[in-house]
């Protein structure tokens, strides 16, 4: 499973549709102070659900939307995407628990759907989902049967957010699901802030046990 | 859970601390530790103590970590995270100017170390440091040339000026 | 008390958000201003409000210091230091590794508008940098030629490796 | 009134005497990771009487003691001094409320000796000083009537300490006094420590207020 792409529009500095591919192993990004570096880092902690919006330097979540510059507008709405590619693992018999043992409930039935959807009928399969099937899909790293995951998150200028798996609405614990035991979306350990890198081991001893709690 | 959050101290122990951990590699040297903080009776409670670490860069006596300079420390910082990063692989990590505050001898190791684990995980560095940009495959500047708004551009490593400002035939 | 607070405060206020302020050299212009917190009812109390600081950079929208990126930040509570150094002037002034993370074109305005203190205050800037080290009038290199043991040399620019390190001429 | 230099002596990595002159307006630092620039950030700290180890990124005020090397043994003490230039003003006006005023009183009678000591037969003029005398010396910086004025801090194994004005050992309260209006020692705003510059005003609106009290 990679990183492939990042898409913003009106997030923060980033007022036009941008999109930016991570297909190498190492990018660099650069640019003069101010330019909009670190509204990247804010853009791909946010599309994976941050709730906090001091962590994202701002003051209130609606900060997050572009506000307006000497030449332009205030945006409606602020919408990333993280695209994964998500190849099937080459029979390594690494089984990802994934979303298609899940009871039926609200909610996690649109993720289901994501499922079904490639081969169509079965939608039908609605009722099978009560006696868990058992998982054909070959495995992939991230619980959905396909080659990508785009997952996307949207806020409007009236408060409304939204969070979607490849265009279908979910809720915030579909992502956190989704994502569960890959280490993804967890900030302890994968990405570091600028400015705070001495911060991870100036904590107390306490604080410090959190990071090693992550990971375990 | 005892017995998961035992065996991953161990593993992040091992891959920080040991003769082939990341803190002798980022350091050219030397020697570090995580200690699990006993209690007055001595005693180690797994579940609840707090996590102490060592650090003895080469050449120099332990001590502790506050007491290490601010480009030793991030190095100390990297190599821990680097350190759990082997223990549970992480398909990205985004580095925000860890660099700022390396002498070039410390960003040479630095890149050497991000490159031996490229078969992991995908890095994301944010940089003004010229030796850091050499170690990436592909660069992307962000400018505002129209003021306020952030546009992103393809860059070639030439086209980054000494003062991180793209070059006009980058961003057309 | 209150009459000196509040003469204090305005003077610093004028010499960080005015015209010809710190806050504008700085940033090569925009706008700043630093703002008495009033409470519920509206009231400001000299004595006991907190203080608010509101920052424009040129071309932008005006925003709160924590909206502002890290090279903006620095520059802006460099600006702050000056502007309470010029309301209250004092012999000495130790920066440490300041300009980490400022490009090229903030840290020459950085220069520049150091010098323009240097009739009442002594400046000791500690950095990496290679474009400060060539505003200072003269560079101390410190070594650690015997391990653990620092030891000062004099230097002279060209003898500043881009690593920082001394060159071997200016230790003997 | 200008610094002149700094000496240390067996503090933190300097184990061997070290001067450090500041003749000229600005002084620039360099050197490798690790090498002591800010160590000598923390001397200047010391010697003017900080008080909190944490400050000096220790654990105990002991730690700034040289605490030896692959090839050498720990120092027995350590010791910083800092001297000013404390030339006569001319003439403008500015009176500094110098010692001179001061009652007698147990302590700043050392400090109250500086000022007598450069002429002489002053020492018998300890009974004048219980009316408070013309102040009839050149007006300084520095409420000490010689032209350099040495300060320093000193620490031995043992955990005695020791402050000296110019040779003779004074209190803490002496130093403070010393420098008391000068801006000198107060560290709000004459020092800006490594990685500290964005908490300056990353604080919140009431600690920002403290910079200004202690400009006031
Ligand atoms: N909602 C928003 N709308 C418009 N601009 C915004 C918004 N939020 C933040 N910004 C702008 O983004 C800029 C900060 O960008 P960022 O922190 O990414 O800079 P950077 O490239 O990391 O710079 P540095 O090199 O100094 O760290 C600020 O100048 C701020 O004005
Ligand atoms: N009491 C002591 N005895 C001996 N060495 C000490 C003592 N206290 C600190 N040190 C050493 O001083 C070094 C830190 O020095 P300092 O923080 O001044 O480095 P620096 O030059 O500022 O480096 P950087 O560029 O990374 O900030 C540490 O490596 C530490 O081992
Ligand atoms: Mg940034
Ligand atoms: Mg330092």
């Amino acid at each position: 499973m990679r990183l492939a792409k990042l898409t913003l529009a009106g997030f923060k500095s980033f007022a036009n549709r941008t999109e930016i591919p991570f297909d190498p192993p190492i990018v660099g990004i650069v640019g003069p102070n101010g330019c909009g570096k670190s509204n990247i880092v804010d853009a791909i902690k946010w599309v994976l659900g941050e709730q906090s919006a001091k962590s994202l330097r701002g003051g209130a979540m609606m900060d997050v939307i572009f506000n307006g510059s000497a030449t332009r507008k205030p945006c409606g709405m602020a919408s990333v995407t993280l695209t994964f590619d998500n190849p099937v693992i080459k029979d390594n018999g690494y089984r990802v628990s994934g979303i298609g043992y899940r009871e039926e409930a609200d909610g996690p039935e649109s993720t289901q759907k994501l499922q079904a959807e490639p081969s169509g009928e079965a939608s039908d399969a609605k009722s099978e989902t009560r006696n868990p099937i058992p998982d054909t899909r070959p495995s992939r790293a991230l619980p959905v049967d396909l080659d990508t995951v785009a997952v996307t998150r949207q806020l409007f200028r009236d408060g409304t957010s939204e969070y979607l798996i490849n265009g279908r609405r979910v809720r915030l614990r579909d992502i956190r699901e989704l994502f569960m035991d890959t280490g993804i979306g967890t900030d302890a350990y994968s990405v570091i802030e600028q400015g705070k890198v001495a911060q991870m081991l100036d904590s107390n001893p306490e604080q410090r046990r959190v990071i090693f709690e992550e990971a375990a | 859970c005892r017995t998961r959050f035992e065996k991953t101290f161990h593993e992040v122990r091992e891959n920080f601390a040991g003769n082939n951990g990341l803190f002798r590699k980022l350091f050219g040297g030397g020697k570090a530790d995580i200690i699990m903080q006993a209690d007055e009776q001595g005693n180690v409670d797994m579940l609840d103590s707090g996590i102490e670490i060592m650090a003895k860069p080469p050449g120099k006596e332990p001590c502790r970590l506050s007491q290490l300079s601010g480009g030793e420390k991030t190095m100390a910082a990297v190599a821990m995270l680097l350190a759990i990063f082997k223990t549970r692989p992480s398909p990205y990590a985004i580095l925000d100017e860890v660099d700022a505050a390396l002498d070039e001898a410390n960003v040479e190791r630095f890149c050497d170390v991000i490159h031996s684990f490229l078969d992991t995980s995908h890095f994301i560095v944010i940089t003004h440091n010229k030796l850091t940009m050499q170690a990436c495959d592909l660069l992307y500047g962000i400018t505002m040339q129209e003021r306020g708004v952030s546009k992103r551009v393809s860059v070639r490593l030439d086209q980054v000026g000494a003062d991180g400002r793209i070059a006009q035939d980058a961003i057309d």
